[in-house]
């Protein structure tokens, strides 16, 4: 099996926390990296990033239940990193369309019996936890690439948010998303489903946006249990536990539950529409 | 008793609840606030903002132990919040120029008995809690205001990052604070000063930038105390437990301690170096 997941989100929101948090594995280096900050030049006004937004691609081989997974996870540092942020939606949009593009080449080829789909399967946003709602940059990408991927939004860091505020949080991020014509990932229901298949997908659906936490070092809690999560000194979050974050409920939807259901919307509804767009000018 | 405080930093990083937490009244009000969003203008790349910061001044009279104080808090609504952040310091460097200029021409009028001091005595600078370092715009923020008015840096919503996190992220920002020949507020040491006085200063100003959390709501905390703080399912920070936060020690350097030396470090150090260039262009 496989999978391509596109990252984004300002710097330092725990995007390369939660990769590995949801795969278990050291795939992606969290903390400050310094090659992403290098292009960061000082000017007479103080610092002036040359605007760039770099994509990385890291690929890993993973196994679980015997079951092989060939993930490649592409990354954004830089993006939303500098003062002037107009045009760092620009190479993400690149990035996506150049792997269609690739695809598109290889498909028209004689020989095609080995074709690697290299197309992004879901794009994973997210968003700063303010609790206010979405701002200008969140709306802008979003509006650029939600008719080419699967839009999965997330709201980062969500230990930042009490109960209350992450239900009010993600009321005005929806509204914001209606009112902004912007499409996430919807599965579809299939008229031969069963009331228990269309409820577990209800159930993981209505969490979007994902209020997660990502950890993957090991801590106490108070009542003694060694669980993933982040250690404070007025208590412990725990990554697995659904009354503390949506964690589990996004893991169900990548991985678990609607893998094939993001690749397959990918290559029947968004690649070709990419296809016929782009033949037809 | 006057104090003239500025607050900037982005949106949703506490300022308002922290404001509020600091003189324990609703002096500023917190959350969304619509008519500041009402500049944002939808453009064919999504929302583009009209790119405005604006200038707001709350002024409220407190009175704590029989001793009043007449605050004026100076807010900046719409910073960092665009796509193009570029000219975002300049609406902020201006109003603090203005409130110079405004004293400027008082002290040089003949009848100068009742001269009303409007001069930014605190800068209050909210960093976000990444956890990696200042990024671009703090910085040119920070050096196009800190030989202009008492800059003091805080780490909003400190409760997202762990003891551990807090530790490391603040001695990036020293570094970064040091690199860049940005100036933070520090009070004179007193040859006379005793050592009691010369290690409380110390203990205060060696949280620098203060580790903050703010809150106004009152909650119960495990062992069934009454606190001001956030309750979360994981447990319940306290903003006045300074093993929690620095909100004790911001306070004690505002209010308690240096708020005498913010005015006159104000009145005759930065102001005089306004006014000597000001007069000699
Ligand atoms: N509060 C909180 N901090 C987190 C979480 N995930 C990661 N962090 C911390 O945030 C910092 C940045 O994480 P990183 O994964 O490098 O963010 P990235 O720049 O978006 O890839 C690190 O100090 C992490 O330990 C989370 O869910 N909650
Ligand atoms: N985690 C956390 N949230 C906070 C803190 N202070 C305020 N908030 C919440 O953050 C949100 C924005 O606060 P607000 O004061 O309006 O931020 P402002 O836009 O910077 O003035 C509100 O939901 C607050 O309850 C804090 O110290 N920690």
């Amino acid at each position: 099996s496989f999978l391509n997941i596109m990252v984004a989100g300002a710097s330092g929101l725990g995007k390369a926390t939660l990769i590995n948090t949801l795969f278990n594995r050291e795939i992606l280096t969290p903390g400050f990296n310094e090659e992403d900050e290098e292009d960061a030049v000082d000017g007479p006004n103080g610092l002036h990033k040359k605007n760039v937004v770099k994509i990385k691609t890291t690929e890993s081989t993973l196994e679980e239940d015997g079951v092989k997974l060939k993930l490649s996870v592409i990354t954004t540092p830089g993006f939303g990193g500098s003062v002037n942020n107009s045009d760092s939606w620009k190479p993400i949009v690149d990035e996506i369309n150049q792997r269609f593009d690739k695809y598109l080449e290889a498909e028209s080829r004689i020989n095609r019996s080995t074709i690697e789909d290299q197309r992004i399967h879901a794009f994973l946003y997210f968003i700063e936890p303010t609790g206010h709602s979405l701002n200008a940059l969140d709306i802008t990408l979003m509006k650029q690439i939600h008719e080419k991927c699967n839009l999965i939004p997330v709201i980062a860091k969500s230990d930042t948010l009490t109960d209350e505020e992450i239900y009010d949080f993600k009321q005005r991020i929806l509204n914001d998303i209606k009112f902004q014509n912007i499409k996430t990932f919807k599965p579809l229901d299939y008229d031969n489903d069963d009331d228990e298949t269309l409820s577990y997908t209800k159930q993981i659906m209505e969490k979007l946006p994902f209020a997660v936490v990502g950890s993957t070092s090991e801590v106490r809690t108070a009542d003694g249990r060694v669980v993933r999560g982040r250690s404070y000194p007025w208590g412990v979050i725990e990554v697995d536990n659904e009354q503390h974050c949506d964690f589990i409920k996004l893991r169900q939807l990548l991985i678990k539950r609607f893998l094939e259901e993001l690749k397959e919307h990918t290559a029947n509804v968004l690649y070709e529409k990419y296809r016929a767009e782009k033949l037809s000018r």
